[in-house]
């Protein structure tokens, strides 16, 4: 990719432990517009999975876009993607790039 | 106004 060309990698998360086991901050209207991951918790299934890293940003949650969603919008949907019987995974769209696309 | 402050704001999951 180019220099000012950000990549997104979809990471899916198989559900192998109780717990998610990430924490998230910022959401729409504040100035970091997509969520981030700050914390990763030794135990859960984001660590257990190995791909997920702190610093990225989540742009979409198995193909829901996070773009325009508050903070408290876009942590439903994650948590709603990691309690449904649906699928025993969660795919997150991710950048290294802190940026809004 | 300006837009609301939520930079603090965690959620775990």
């Amino acid at each position: 990719p180019g220099l000012l060309e950000p990549t997104s990698t979809l990471v899916r998360v198989a559900k192998s432990a109780s717990t998610l086991g990430i924490a998230i901050e910022g959401g729409a209207n504040t100035r970091q517009p997509l969520p981030r991951i700050v914390t990763i918790q030794r135990g859960g299934s984001a660590h257990n999975c190995g791909q997920l890293k702190v610093g990225q940003v989540i742009l979409e949650v198995n193909g829901n876009s996070l773009k325009g969603r508050e903070h408290k919008d876009a942590a439903r949907l994650i948590a709603e993607a990691f309690k449904t019987k649906e699928r025993d995974y969660v795919d997150f769209l991710v950048t290294d790039f802190n940026v809004a696309l | 106004s300006p837009p609301k402050e939520y930079e603090d704001e965690v959620t775990f999951f």
